[in-house]
This record gives structure tokens, sequence and C-alpha cells, in this order.
């Protein structure tokens, strides 16, 4: 399903120049719940926006699904994020001045999904994270794990092939969290969804059947939570 | 020190109605480290709004140093901040396009700190945070964790009595996290900076005497971390 080979990207150039990730390869199968972790600065959001055709490598090759991402022209590669993937930003990325509920149902509007159809299932995933009751809060309006939840919703109404969560827990309390990690979960095991998670906590890491280990943007372990 | 008494905080009317604190009581004297917990949306980030003079209670009393803060005017309330208050922010509030150093320097421009002082400074509490080599890096080239640090650089460099911190380890890996933990404990038992810190993590509040637990606006427990 996903494949890097020798991937590098390169920030700024000569004596400023930053490798933030300097020839990483791996490959992760359809149905894997995989964990990303690794020190601040280490390279894995980089690697999350390299997989989610969000930014593309200074060099090296990134096959989705067979295909050469890098190959691809803006348009395609926006046809294959709308289609394939679903992402919850580090940073939230929600539209301001923009309710909840309009928030999550972007991405099936794009999807040219019916009105009726994404009112229903925006409220059937705000209910799922608990936030039923938020619909219709902006984000100025929302607490700081709320917002969070949003982007989550977000992420998933679509039932995505693959979820991209960039530290999805990381303003959760233990509660909320667990309750977050056993939804990626239950999609993982059930329904077959590929499930690739940036994140800081081991209780989390301990959801996924594998880890890749970041370090100076490479990838310097990979193997089961218990090990790595 | 701190002194909150049946401290209400409402937004919104009638139907929509939110009662982000319902009548918080506690005290909190020079000196201490203090974990404020609770579920996402129980009213954390607005009590520490509140207790950083950025906000204002609908009902209720908060005296700081026994001076009543709701009979402050903005300016009052501006010096007050200056003079004793530290915050780091749970989304950062950076100033974007401009540099981590720049960013660092900001509470001692206020300050009227010279700018050869100014500068070494924030040099110093970016190298304490391990950001020496991003000094020069706006917030667009930094990763998450780099920004929440030099967020927590920001709030530091001034030295301030009182550092209220809003999930400051929220992005960082265990190793930062532990590291800058230890800083904030250092400075609270070295210096005696009084140190009130939002964290969702059982190990972060581990490191402070004293946790409140918030649950629906009201603080539900208040003891030692290993009783609450
Ligand atoms: N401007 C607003 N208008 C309406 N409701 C608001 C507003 N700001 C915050 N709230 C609500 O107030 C409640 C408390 O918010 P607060 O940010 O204090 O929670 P929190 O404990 O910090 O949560 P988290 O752990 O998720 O950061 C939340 O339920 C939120 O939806
Ligand atoms: N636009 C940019 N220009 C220069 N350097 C950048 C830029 N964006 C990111 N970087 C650098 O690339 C490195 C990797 O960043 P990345 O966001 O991938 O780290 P990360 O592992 O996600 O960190 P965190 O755990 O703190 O979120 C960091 O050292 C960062 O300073
Ligand atoms: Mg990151
Ligand atoms: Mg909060």
């Amino acid at each position: 399903l996903i494949a890097l080979r020798d991937v590098t990207r390169i920030y700024g150039q000569g004596s400023t120049e930053v490798r933030a990730l300097a020839g990483v390869s791996f490959t992760i199968q359809a149905g894997e719940f995989v964990a990303v972790m690794g020190a601040s600065g280490s390279g894995k959001s980089t690697c999350m926006n390299v997989l989610g055709a969000l930014d593309r490598p200074t060099a090296g090759q990134y096959r989705f699904r067979d295909v050469d991402v890098g190959r691809c022209d803006r348009d395609q590669l926006a046809l294959l994020r709308r289609h394939y993937l679903g992402f919850v930003f580090q940073s939230f990325n929600l539209l301001p001045r923009t309710s909840a509920l309009d928030n999550v149902m972007l991405p099936l509007i794009y999807q040219r999904v019916p009105r009726r159809e994404r009112l229903r299932r925006a409220l059937e995933m705000l209910d799922l994270v608990g936030l039923a009751d938020r619909a219709h809060h902006g984000p100025a309006q929302l607490s700081g794990g709320q917002q969070q939840r949003v982007a989550v919703a977000r992420a998933l109404v679509t039932h995505p092939d693959v979820v991209l969560a960039d530290e999805p827990t990381g303003n959760l309390d233990s509660a909320r969290s667990a309750e977050l990690l056993g939804l990626l979960q239950r999609l993982n095991r059930e329904r077959g969804i590929t499930v690739v998670m940036v994140t800081h906590e081991a209780e989390a890491a301990a959801f996924a059947q594998r880890v890749l280990w970041f370090s100076d943007g490479l990838v310097q372990r990979d193997g089961p939570p218990a090990e790595v």
C-alpha cells in the first residue's frame, strides 16, 4: 500500500540547511496500525506530510497503491488525498469562524455527498468523539481537546482507507484518549482501515502493532511496541 | 498569593449557555507547584485565563497578591501580567513570521531591558530548551514540539514570580518532556517560582506537589498527586 524508498526532505540551503528527512525507507501493508515515535524535531510530521501527498520529497520515491506519487500533478494529488486519505494535523487546521459541524462536513462536500447524508454522517462522527452538543461551536468556542476531536472527526467522516494522525491525543485526558484510540483500533480491526499515528506516549503506541522510531530524519528502529 | 472565591465563567446565554467555570474556590501559596488536571472541556484553560488576568469571571472574586483583580482596569492588568506572570498557551500563540529569538525577546522589550541583555537572556533560554540552533527559524519552520518549547522559553525569560503553563509538554517526547518538567521543578525549588501547570499526563503531574482535578467547571478533588 505504502512504500517509501530513500526519501529525503531538505529545507533551506548551504549553512542553514536542515535535513528533516535524511533517507527514509519503509513499507506499510493495507490494514496495519503503525505508531510513529521519536524525539521532537526528528522528522515525524515531515514524513506524515510526504505520506499524505501534502509535501514532495527532495529526493527518493513514494509509491502509494503502486502509483509513483512524485509523478502526479497537483490535481491528481488532490484527488488521491480526497479519495483515500484522512489527515489529523498536529495543529488541527480547522477553518476558523466555521462551526464544528461545517468543519466535519467539508470533506463530504468535496466528495459530492448530498446534504442530508452529510449532516447525518457529520453528526454521527461528532457524537462518536463526544461533541454532539458542540456541533454549532466554532474553534474559538472550543477547548484545545475539543478542537483536536473535531479534527479527528473530520479525518474519519469519509471512512478513508488510510488515516494519517499526527499526535491525535496530545490535548486529551486519559479517558478521552483511550476512547479515541479504541475507536481507531476498531476501525482498523473491523473495517481494515490502515492507521499511521504519530504519538509521544507509550500507552498510545500500545494500541498499534508496530512502531517506527525516528531519530534525526532517519528510521532508527522498526518493530513491535514492546521492543521499540 | 492566589485566591479564587466562587469564580464563575459563563459563555453565551439562555439555551446555548455554557458554564465553563461553575463556582471555583481555591488558594495557592507562593512557591507551590500545582498541577491542574481533568477531562477535556472541564474548564482548565478557562481557569488559567482567569489566573493570568486574561479573562474576567462572570461572578466571584480573584485576589492576586491581595489585589482584587476584578477591580483593575486594562492598563493595571497589563502591568500585573508583565511584572509577575509568564504564560504558556495551549496553542502556543507565537507571533507568525517572527523568529524564535524575537518571540522570546518580546517580554523583555516590554520590560525595557537593553538590547544586548535581551539577546543574551533569550539565547540562554532557547539553549535551556534545546533550541539554540533554531533561534532564527520562524514558527512555520519549526516542528510542533519546537514551537511549544519556544512558547515555554518566552514564558520563562523574564524570570516571572508565577508561571502559568497550559499543557507545556503536550507535543514533546518523553526525554524532552522530562527535561522541561525538571527545569520547572528546579525553578520552583531553587528560585521559589510558583508554577501552575495544566497537564493530562500522570507522569507530568508527579513533578508537582498538589493536583487540582477539574470536572464540569468545578474543582472536584484537591490533594497530592498520588491521591488524586
Ligand atoms: N467562547 C466560548 N463560547 C462558548 N463556549 C466556550 C467558549 N470557550 C470555551 N467554551 C467551552 O467552555 C468549556 C471549558 O473550556 P476550557 O477551554 O476551559 O476546557 P479545558 O479543560 O481547557 O479543555 P481541554 O483539556 O480540552 O483543553 C468547554 O466545554 C468549551 O466548549
Ligand atoms: N520550513 C522549514 N524550514 C526549515 N526547517 C524546518 C521547516 N519545517 C520543519 N523544519 C525542521 O525540520 C525538522 C523536522 O520537523 P518535523 O516537524 O518533521 O519534526 P517532528 O518530528 O514532527 O517534531 P515534533 O515531535 O516536535 O512535532 C525540525 O528540526 C524542524 O526545525
Ligand atoms: Mg510534529
Ligand atoms: Mg484547555
